[in-house]
């Protein structure tokens, strides 16, 4: 991360905001979620409060507009530039403008409102670009799925730097009522893999760990077994000619052998030869029938030779082109049985790669003995 | 990547110079600087580039280079004031 030099952002913690105009592409109350959401993601870690002030000039005033707009930096029509916001400080300061001939949308088609704003209102609050490709604050825009986002740890350091962390009160613990096993419920997992015959399935902090087909699901902190992984981690793979299982973060991968985290990790997902444009992994799976393991990112997916250590030059591909059936987005893949499982929200499908194709749909949480 | 033609590197160079002028603060004051300055100005800004955005430092506008540059992104700039 980065801060302005000599800016060591607001000297108050007690901030307001004005939206003084909405875009037509999206409802007025999509345009006020958003906005909210994207100041909550800073409020949530610092002490800062962003309070909504309708009828005199706030702090953080947030406006779309197109080309020209009384500032010196004019926006450049579709692409390109989305939007900009000015260091903290009186008048401008703190600002943030939309550029208008952008589609803006609180999902993936378009430029997403909740994603944009939360990276300007970092500048807005003193923070520059950070040039961690899995950083809020990298230039560049990427899609995530916002129920998905969280916090990379690089833009919680830059702005605790600024502000401190957030005191948490202390709530006292309450035992927890004895429920049915959350992962019975529809859920959808963040990453899947294998590790030396088991089935480990990942959601946020904690992994449910498959000993064997007749046992119960085991659930974990992800910490109590790895404590050098992130959480939230978003794909995993085993590669048993060498024992090890490889756990994607951002643009970081760390190698697990069984117990052990490598010591050189976490490592770089560029040294396996994907190009700087790929920010993250969605999901990953390595066919012990091909010695091919498959990479996917967002509606493609690459295929990496292990044996020579470097991706095949015919990918990426197209999911639906590549594997019929599955869709168009995976974000959790294994093997088991020499077929492979992938899925996408709370659908998991069995796929033949001999057959190429789709043998069975399940529900994700299949294997967890429900 | 397909052989560039002389067309294209022109539009190439004038999209990095609005791109280096916009992010990285290429100054560009409107004086027509000798070619040769002006080239080893770009060539260092495209480096500084290169090397923020983690892509090989060749001072070149190869096409990682050119993709990184049409990727939507931030207003604001990536080096400097």
């Amino acid at each position: 991360y980065s801060i302005f030099p000599g800016n060591s952002g607001w000297r108050k913690s007690e901030l307001t905001y004005r939206i003084v105009n909405y875009t037509p592409d999206m409802a007025a109350a999509e345009v006020d979620a958003a906005i909210q959401r994207a100041f909550q993601v800073w409020s949530d870690v610092t002490p800062l409060t962003f309070t909504r002030i309708y009828n005199s000039v706030a702090d953080i005033e947030i406006s779309f507009a197109a080309q020209v707009h009384n500032d010196f930096y004019p926006f450049d029509g579709p692409h390109g530039t989305l939007a900009h916001a000015f260091a903290p400080n009186n008048g401008i300061g703190g600002d943030a403008h939309f550029d208008e001939d952008e589609t803006w949308t609180s999902g993936s088609r378009g430029y997403n409102l909740f994603l944009v704003a939360a990276h300007e209102f970092g500048h807005s609050l003193g923070l520059f670009h950070s040039s961690d490709p899995s950083a809020l604050m990298y230039p560049t825009y990427h899609f995530i799925e916002p129920s998905e986002f969280h916090l990379p740890d690089d833009d919680v350091r830059g702005i605790q730097s600024l502000y401190g962390a957030r005191e948490v009160p202390e709530v006292p613990m309450v035992p927890e009522q004895p429920s049915t096993p959350s992962s019975c419920q529809p859920i959808t997992f963040d990453a899947v893999t294998t590790l030396r015959g088991e089935i480990l399935f990942f959601t946020n902090k904690t992994f449910w760990r498959q000993i064997s087909q007749e046992s119960q699901a085991e659930h974990h902190l992800i910490k109590t077994f790895w404590d050098a992984l992130p959480n939230h981690i978003q794909a995993a793979y085993e590669y048993q000619d060498k024992d090890q299982v490889l756990v994607f973060k951002g643009a970081k991968y760390w190698v697990i052998n069984g117990y052990e985290v490598t010591k050189d990790s976490p490592k770089s997902i560029y040294d396996l030869g994907f190009p700087r444009t790929v920010r993250r992994v969605d999901a990953a799976v390595h066919d012990e029938n091909t010695g091919k393991t498959y990479f996917f990112v967002g509606d493609k997916f690459w295929s990496f030779d292990e044996k020579k250590q470097a991706m095949d030059s015919v990918t990426p591909k197209k999911i639906i082109d590549g594997l019929p059936g599955v869709g168009s987005k995976v974000h959790a893949a294994f093997q088991k049985n020499g077929l492979l499982y992938f899925f996408d929200g709370h659908r998991q499908y069995e796929f033949n790669a001999a057959k190429k194709r789709v043998t069975r749909v399940l529900k994700s949480n299949s294997w967890l003995k429900c | 990547f397909p052989a560039e033609t002389p067309q294209d590197s022109e539009e190439n160079a004038k999209f990095a110079e609005e791109y280096l002028k916009n992010y990285y603060n290429l100054k560009t004051d409107g004086v027509r600087q000798g070619r040769k300055k002006s080239g080893s100005q770009i060539s260092e800004k495209i480096r500084q580039m290169q090397d923020f955005f983690g892509l090989e430092v060749t001072g070149r506008l190869d096409s990682d280079t050119m993709e990184m540059m049409h990727q939507p992104r931030c207003g604001f700039v990536d080096v400097g004031e």
